[in-house]
């Protein structure tokens, strides 16, 4: 359902100029689970702009369901940003001013949910993750792992069929992260197509193919043997 | 040289009350090097917090040096964060408008370094951290990971005696979170005392003394047995 082929993406301020992504062919069919994983600094974040439709590629072709996006209207990207994909932040994007149980009922507001049942599918998310006793707090008075599983729950909460997670569990302990990994493979089960940027060979080892980026490009990308 | 007994710390903003940390007691001697782990939302930050005098503690007490820290004045304690103590915050906490250099150079501003002395210290921080190439980024122009070097080089950059890093490596792969390790383990053998809170069981291990938390409250402090 994504192909993407001689992907670039330079960002060029005049004073400075990096190649982020110096050519990345990469397909991901429908249903799939996939890690990606590389040094900090490799593009994987910015790979990841691209494929949820925040960023537009310097060169190359994208194609979200047989369609090209760069051809996509401003008003098409918006809803498939809002419907079809589901993006967990490396830096979380929580509204300051808003408390968790808002922050998670965001994008049904954009899709028009009624209010009653934009704040149970919150409850429900929110609790999923572990922070039904925390629905009140506004980010500042969440932990930096309760904040992460804010992000979390609002990139579920409208049941997108793509999920795109960048770095999901990189503040959370080890039984936060499982608990988390779950949920995934869960919707995965259901028939999501998931990616998630990690550094943990653990959350790696339990996806089903692991894509390894360096320097904007991709040098590795194997099936996961399952023992 | 920090002595931290029965401390508690309550948020009670009227519409809700949690009580993060429930009677604490925890000493440090100079020159130790601890990993603080335990579950999200168990009370680490927030210890953090107090430890590094930007937050007070609702009961208990805290001696810095054999000086009781509630009886420090603004100004002294503003001292003591600026000169004594370099802090890793947890979501870095850079100024969005201000170069990763100018970022790094903050603390010797406030501790009056003239300029030029200022701007070698701050390169060389950045160039220990990889980030030689992207010294003039505004931190919306770095990666996650890169901007995570930011906010460790920017602790550094003063020479304090304690360092207290809240989870400098989540973003990092491993490689680059080697690289940081390296540099903590370098920092405490010039006599150092480092505190860093983690999630990860290879950071714990590389370090001399492991303190667990659960439910705002010590439950483990062990010393790592060295293999
Ligand atoms: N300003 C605040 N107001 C109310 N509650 C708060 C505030 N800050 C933190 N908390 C709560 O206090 C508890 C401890 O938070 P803390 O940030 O210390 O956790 P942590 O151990 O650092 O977690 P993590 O591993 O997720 O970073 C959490 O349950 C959190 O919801
Ligand atoms: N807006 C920008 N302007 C200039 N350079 C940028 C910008 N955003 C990212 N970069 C650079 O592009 C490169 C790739 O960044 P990206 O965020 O994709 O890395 P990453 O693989 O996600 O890293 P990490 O693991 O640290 O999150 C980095 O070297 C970064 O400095
Ligand atoms: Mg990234
Ligand atoms: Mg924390």
């Amino acid at each position: 359902i994504i192909e993407i082929k001689n992907l670039t993406k330079i960002y060029d301020t005049g004073k400075i100029k990096v190649n982020a992504l110096n050519g990345v062919d990469f397909s991901i069919g429908e249903g799939e689970l996939i890690a990606i994983m590389g040094p900090s600094g490799s593009g994987k974040s910015t790979m990841m702009n691209v494929l949820g439709c925040l960023d537009k590629p310097t060169g190359g072709t994208y194609f979200l369901d047989d369609t090209d996006v760069s051809t996509m209207s401003e008003d098409r990207l918006a809803d498939i940003r809002n419907q079809k994909i589901g993006f967990v932040f490396q830096t979380f994007n929580l509204l300051a001013r808003t408390s968790a149980l808002k922050n998670v009922e965001l994008p049904m507001v954009y899709a028009k949910l009624p209010a009653a049942e934009r704040e149970e599918r919150a409850r429900k998310a929110l609790t999923a993750v572990g922070l039904g006793e925390r629905m009140y707090h506004m980010p500042n008075e969440l932990s930096g792992g309760q904040q992460q599983r804010v992000a979390i729950a609002r990139a579920l909460v409208n049941d997108p069929k793509i999920i795109l997670a960048d770095e999901p569990t990189g503040n959370l302990d080890s039984h936060s992260s499982e608990e988390i990994l779950l949920i995934f493979q869960q919707l995965n089960r259901e028939g999501k197509t998931i990616v998630i940027v990690t550094h943990e060979p653990d959350i790696a080892q339990h996806c089903k193919r692991n894509v390894v980026f360096k320097d904007g490009v991709i040098i590795a990308d194997k099936k996961v043997e399952t023992v």
